[in-house]
């Protein structure tokens, strides 16, 4: 509890400084593989230049995240848990002390992709202006339902691998009405990240909700 | 710390309390969405009624998971954490107390199916006797090298979802190598649970395992 509330006190400092440095912070959750690396490489080949982007990846183990996202030309940090006992989220403090590593002057948007998890990430703040949640088509339509708080504090969500539909038995419009049980008002976006279907009204929202800021 | 060390001395307890029951029990850890429940169907059709099993499932909400297995005979109890503050993994406590509701004369195997998560879950120790890891060949190849821990504790792991394998660009053996570094000694057995394909040897080996014991 002790450990949840220092966060929130970090991250609410953490926000007052990215609104000075004019810096949108998206934060980008979802289970372990459900595609969060696919859809940054893809979103950020379509948002650069014209939104001068950052990426915080945190994993475990290994750079892998990191080195797929550079591949893009975005200025990307990768954090390892490991070396702090395998932490299962990603916290305020460190987010705050790896963004101070950025020319944040020259950035209007820091994504932060989190450790594949569906749940610690979502109790912990990371200063961020908006949380997008990656469901993937393989993982069930009750997903939203067993993990309601992740899908709760989202803005928006993604259904990734719409490309596998027809060798699933998966009914689309099931999770999204699971999704909208949950979190009423957010969009969702049925995307396919390896074939880069769908991506023009996650752009768009992308696009609208940094400019809203910066 | 402490609540590692309280859990693993509540472990050792429970680990005594089923040798004198002669009860084996067996962890089943994935990601959200992996396949455990489907599995675990699969598997309760074909092993009972030879072997008597009970089985816990962990969520942090619904009762899907228990309705699903229950369809096969099994005597099945939820646990959901949301009511302690959605704990993301099972403790030895908790699996104790739960375990005490069946008649464990009758029972030869108990099998808990863990909250989705590939990280907190392999932390705690919960008296089992062998954990199998499920790993979807959807979520990609460097799972095991991106969260060691999970493969590295695990005793068997299970490569589900074959039958989607003509769709995707995933290779089994690099998977089955990543593995191996973590943990070069387990088996690795690959399956589809949906399509009933490759069960033989997982429950070949899954009965030797409890016969061993009990
Ligand atoms: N068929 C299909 N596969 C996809 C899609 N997007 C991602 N994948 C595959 O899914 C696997 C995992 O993708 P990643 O982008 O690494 O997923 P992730 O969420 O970043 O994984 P972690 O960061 O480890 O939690 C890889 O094998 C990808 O090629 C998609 O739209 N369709
Ligand atoms: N194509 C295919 N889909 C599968 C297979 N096994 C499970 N699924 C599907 O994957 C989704 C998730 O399966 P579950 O059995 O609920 O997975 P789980 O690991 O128990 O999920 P949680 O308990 O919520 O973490 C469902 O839509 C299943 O139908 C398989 O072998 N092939
Ligand atoms: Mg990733
Ligand atoms: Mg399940």
């Amino acid at each position: 509890k002790r450990v949840l509330e220092a966060n929130e006190n970090e991250s609410e400092r953490l926000k007052k400084f990215f609104k000075e440095k004019n810096v949108f912070v998206l934060n980008v959750m979802s289970s372990p593989g459900s595609g969060k690396t696919e859809t940054l490489v893809k979103t950020l080949n379509r948002i650069m230049p014209k939104i001068r982007t950052a990426v915080i990846v945190g994993d475990i183990c290994t750079t892998n995240d990191a080195d797929r996202l550079q591949s893009t030309g975005a200025d990307v940090t990768q954090i390892n848990t490991d070396k702090f006992g395998g932490d299962c989220h990603l916290a305020a403090h460190l987010i705050e002390s790896t963004a101070k590593e950025f020319d944040l002057e020259r950035i209007d948007l820091l994504i932060v992709e989190n450790i594949g998890n569906l749940v610690c990430p979502a109790e912990f703040d990371i200063g961020e202006d908006a949380r997008t949640v990656v469901l993937s088509v393989t993982e069930g339509e009750d997903k939203p339902l067993k993990y309601p708080l992740m899908f709760r504090l989202a803005h928006s969500a993604i259904l990734n691998k719409i490309d596998l539909l027809p060798y699933l038995e998966f009914d689309v419009d099931e999770a999204e009405n699971n999704i909208k049980e949950v979190n009423p008002n957010i969009p969702v976006f049925r995307i396919s990240a390896t074939k880069e279907q769908g991506f023009d009204p996650w752009i768009e929202w992308l696009e609208k909700m940094v400019f809203s800021k910066i």
